[in-house]
């Protein structure tokens, strides 16, 4: 590897942690007396918020501005499920009780997932928890998965991929690439790479969980969090 | 468009291109 291409790599992952966004604090829903359903809207309005955030800090990693802007919607609407959730398995790696830490105040065991109908979801979020703390994935590689994530997610067509699409991918695999040989993990790449499938299993979980909250049990949601969970 | 209308607002946002 080339000594430009390792300074580039280490200055892609720099910036991603420089913009790495501060967790959000969830707020607290007063709107109801059935607990459950406090704590599912608390969550809904923390997944919204998140995604506000979320679409800010696509537009930050290197390359995803060059996109056209229907592959930054495109990218966006598959993946921003996998970038939520990596998120929430790295927050929950040390997490007491085996909780989900959605955000720092708001962790969630497996009796209250379970009471708020996201019994799925817990048990999915789990085992890729289990998957990251196993791995002892360090910052920068956190980082990098997230907007890996988001790069990968776009839909399969028969169509060749566009320049702008290819060196997307190829500047975030490539920071990693050089960031894992800088520490002499040759094979981290690959590994980090091989966790991505369990990501958007989980991710789909998740989806799921939430539309079946809204059609089944009438759950309200936010408008950007219903048109993000539409386009799924 | 008119489906995923925010998220296709959000986006044309005018932002800066990162030059790394």
């Amino acid at each position: 590897l080339s000594s430009t291409s390792c300074l580039l790599g280490n200055k892609i992952i720099s910036h991603l942690l420089l913009t790495e966004p501060t967790p959000l604090a969830a707020n607290q829903d007063n709107s109801t007396n059935d607990s459950s359903l406090r704590t599912l809207l608390t969550l809904c309005d923390l997944m919204n918020r998140e995604l506000l955030v979320l679409i800010d800090w696509a537009k930050e990693i290197p390359g995803f501005s060059g996109l056209s802007l229907v592959d930054q919607m495109s990218l966006l609407q598959s993946g921003w499920m996998e970038a939520l959730l990596v998120g929430v398995a790295w927050r929950s790696q040390d997490a007491v009780g085996e909780e989900l830490v959605f955000t720092g105040n708001l962790r969630l065991d497996e009796a209250q997932c379970r009471a708020t109908g996201l019994a799925d979801l817990y048990e999915a979020l789990r085992h890729l928890t289990a998957k990251y703390r196993a791995m002892k994935l360090s910052p920068e590689e956190v980082v990098t998965l997230k907007a890996m994530a988001l790069a990968n997610s776009g839909k399969s067509t028969p169509f060749p991929q566009q320049d702008t699409d290819v060196q997307f991918q190829d500047g975030l695999h490539e920071a990693l690439q050089d960031y894992e040989s800088s520490r002499r993990e040759q094979h981290r790449a690959g590994r980090l790479l091989m966790t991505l499938p369990l990501l958007r299993q989980t991710a789909d979980r998740a989806v799921q969980a939430f539309l079946r909250l809204h059609r089944n049990r009438h759950v309200p949601l936010h408008k950007l969090l219903l048109e993000m969970l539409d386009a799924k | 468009k008119e489906k995923h209308k925010i998220l296709h607002q959000l986006l044309q946002n005018s932002t800066s291109p990162v030059d790394l």
